[in-house]
């Protein structure tokens, strides 16, 4: 299976 | 200080329900413009973005923005205490350590009053930017439910391509593989069972199918979901409640 990417990586922290 | 008073408090309830098990602890941030909430799960795969507008409250009175630091299990026990026609008020003072409620039911007869320990929580609030998606697929949120749960049972990832055509949603595991699609139907008489499709490009992509059973907690909250799409961005999925929505955003599985 695919690895899963943390959510952090699209989002930039505010 | 915040005085919030929900007429179907049983809103609440599910709003609870549909995120408890995804996040422990979250501020709901209180301003005049509603209730929000912004918190990743545990694992920071997903990120929930809540959001209860004054306008479903009455009356809703936020002179200051408050966060409200809440841990989730202990509020939805909290909320359990309620019953599900009780109307709820929740308050809180602007130097608040604990958030009050309040259930009333409807013969005005019966009334409750709960005090909630409230805490620090130093939660990153992320930045989502406005983004148009190669693919919306609108759709019965009780279907979204069930097909999450049956491909479970094959494996811990679905595969869903969106064309024109349809929606496919596609598992394959050690005990071997299933698919349903699901063809756009907009003419159906059953408005809130049609499966619309918005597409700008065939998408493919991959997701893990606990959160998205995690997701589906939401179901009670409306009859139809949207899932937002586009090639290695997060999915959104989104639940709209009669003023406000609850969004779930999940990272793709990326190719090995």
């Amino acid at each position: 299976t695919a690895p899963q990417v943390s959510i952090k990586s699209f989002f930039h922290t505010v | 200080m915040l005085e919030a008073r929900l007429q179907t408090g049983a809103l609440l309830k599910k709003v609870l329900e549909a995120i408890k098990e995804l996040i422990t602890d979250a501020n709901f941030d209180c301003s005049d413009n509603g209730i929000a909430l912004q918190a990743m799960d545990n694992s920071h795969v997903a990120l929930v973005a809540l959001l209860l507008r004054h306008d479903g409250f009455e009356p809703y009175r936020c002179d200051r923005s408050l966060a409200l630091g809440v841990n989730l299990v202990s509020l939805s026990k909290v909320l359990r205490c309620a019953g599900n026609d009780d109307i709820i008020t929740l308050k809180a003072d602007d130097t608040a350590d604990v958030l009050s409620l309040t259930f009333e039911n409807t013969d005005n007869d019966r009334i409750s009053e709960y005090e909630l320990k409230l805490m620090d929580i130093d939660s990153e609030h992320l930045g989502i930017p406005d983004t148009t998606y190669e693919a919306v697929v609108q759709m019965s949120s009780a279907e979204f439910a069930r097909i999450c749960k049956d491909l479970q049972v094959l494996s811990d990832s679905v595969q869903i391509d969106v064309t024109k055509e349809g929606v496919k949603f596609g598992a394959k595991g050690e005990l071997g593989s299933g698919a349903v699609t699901l063809k756009q139907n907009g003419n159906v008489d059953k408005e809130e069972e049609a499966t619309l499709i918005e597409l700008q490009q065939n998408v493919s992509l991959n997701f893990s199918l606990k959160y998205l059973v995690n997701f589906t907690k939401a179901t009670p909250l409306a009859s139809r979901v949207s899932l937002s799409m586009s090639s290695e961005v997060p999915l959104l999925v989104e639940y709209k409640m009669e003023a406000g929505y609850i969004r779930y955003y999940l990272a793709p599985k990326i190719g090995e």
